[in-house]
């Protein structure tokens, strides 16, 4: 059906989208006991000129931005992690013994073009 | 015609060849990409896990705590979440002793049965700083009926650092007491005791570590309940090998390897 679907104009901005982790895709789950898998996100959209307010914009990003609008070589403004928050993750180490250990900065809270 | 055969045989050879090196440099890339986040994942190789493997229920319960997906309460009343143990740490480990270590120390009969605990720590890497440990010991109610009619019966448990072994067995060692408590045996439950001066002195100060002993003595002085409350060992025990590994004493190091944030507990989600 081609018909076009009105007033739902395909947003491709700079967003956050799903990205699901799953450790048995990498037979993992032998010894990771916990989480089965995470989200992860990731961040992929347009930054396009004028940059809106939700792009979570950096001063340098709208110059650069602007300086794009006017000569092309120079890059636009990269759609980027801006708030990243961390796993907990339950496993059994190389000698058997089961360690619960932090990362940080493995989930993506928000992006925005920097 | 065999100039022709010669060169698809040839061909068909290079492909070949071409073929196994690509697919020995994609195993190479993925050999690399794996290793690449299993040093992110502070790991030197994939570990290998053995079907004996046993995770420890306290493990599991921390870090449904941490990680959110359950609150205080939900699970076991019993359970208190170390907010004061983790506030520094971001890594916990948890240690079961070697049990063909374990030794009775005192041969005479009618004292209290004394047990060394001998915990390998050697899988702490270096650069992991610990801030604190403890020693979690399960101990089981004692029925009414078992009582022979006494009204609070209550046990101490002291646990002990071994700073040196004597040559003579018969001897007691040399040590130093670390944490005490007197318990009732009206009630099943963990007790922690703060072992942290002794793993902090095995690990960043390398000093040798000839383990913890765990003394308990029965205060009501009644010989049927003794060994029974305080579950220290397997042998003191008629239970399944099953409890026995859920119910061991188990060691918890909480640690921090610069890398990361402490662990701090999140809302349920």
């Amino acid at each position: 059906n081609t018909k076009p679907v009105r007033g739902r104009k395909k947003n491709r901005s700079c967003r956050r989208h799903a990205l699901y982790v799953d450790f048995s895709d990498v037979n993992w789950n032998d010894w990771i006991v916990a989480p089965p898998g995470y989200q992860a996100f990731y961040c992929h959209g347009d930054c396009p000129f004028p940059l809106a307010d939700h792009l979570n914009s950096t001063n340098h990003a709208i110059v650069q931005t602007l300086v794009n609008s006017i000569n092309s070589n120079i890059p636009k403004a990269c759609c980027v992690p801006t708030e990243l928050s961390a796993i907990s993750m339950l496993y059994l180490d190389e000698y058997d013994k089961v360690v619960l250990k932090n990362y940080q900065e493995m989930v993506v809270e928000g992006c925005g073009c920097r | 015609e065999k100039s022709q055969s010669s060169l698809i045989v040839e061909e068909s050879k290079e492909k070949t060849t071409e073929h196994g090196r690509s697919s020995r440099q994609s195993h190479e890339l993925l050999q690399d990409f794996e290793a690449t986040l299993l040093q992110m994942f502070g790991l030197q190789r994939r570990p290998k896990p053995s079907r004996s493997a046993i995770i420890p229920q306290y493990m599991l319960d921390l870090y449904k705590l941490q990680s959110g997906e359950s609150e205080v309460g939900e699970h076991d009343s019993n359970f208190v979440y170390p907010e004061k143990l983790s506030s520094r740490a971001n890594t916990v480990r948890s240690f079961h002793h070697d049990e063909h270590l374990e030794q009775l120390m005192v041969a005479d009969k009618t004292e209290s049965v004394p047990l060394r605990f001998l915990f390998n720590l050697s899988s702490i890497p270096e650069d992991e700083e610990l801030s604190s440990a403890e020693l979690r010991l399960y101990r089981y109610k004692i029925e009414e009926k078992d009582l022979d009619g006494q009204d609070g019966v209550f046990h101490r448990i002291n646990v002990y650092e071994i700073l040196k072994t004597p040559q003579n067995t018969k001897r007691h060692p040399i040590m130093r007491l670390l944490d005490t408590r007197v318990v009732q045996h009206n009630t099943s439950r963990w007790e922690s005791f703060d072992v942290s001066p002794a793993v902090i002195h095995w690990t960043r100060d390398r000093l040798p570590n000839y383990g913890l002993m765990v003394e308990v003595l029965h205060l009501s002085d009644t010989p049927t309940q003794q060994g029974r409350h305080v579950r220290i060992s397997r042998s003191l025990h008629l239970s399944s090998d099953d409890e026995w590994e859920q119910l061991r004493p188990l060691l918890v190091t909480f640690g921090h390897d610069g890398k990361s944030h402490p662990l701090t507990r999140r809302a349920k989600r």
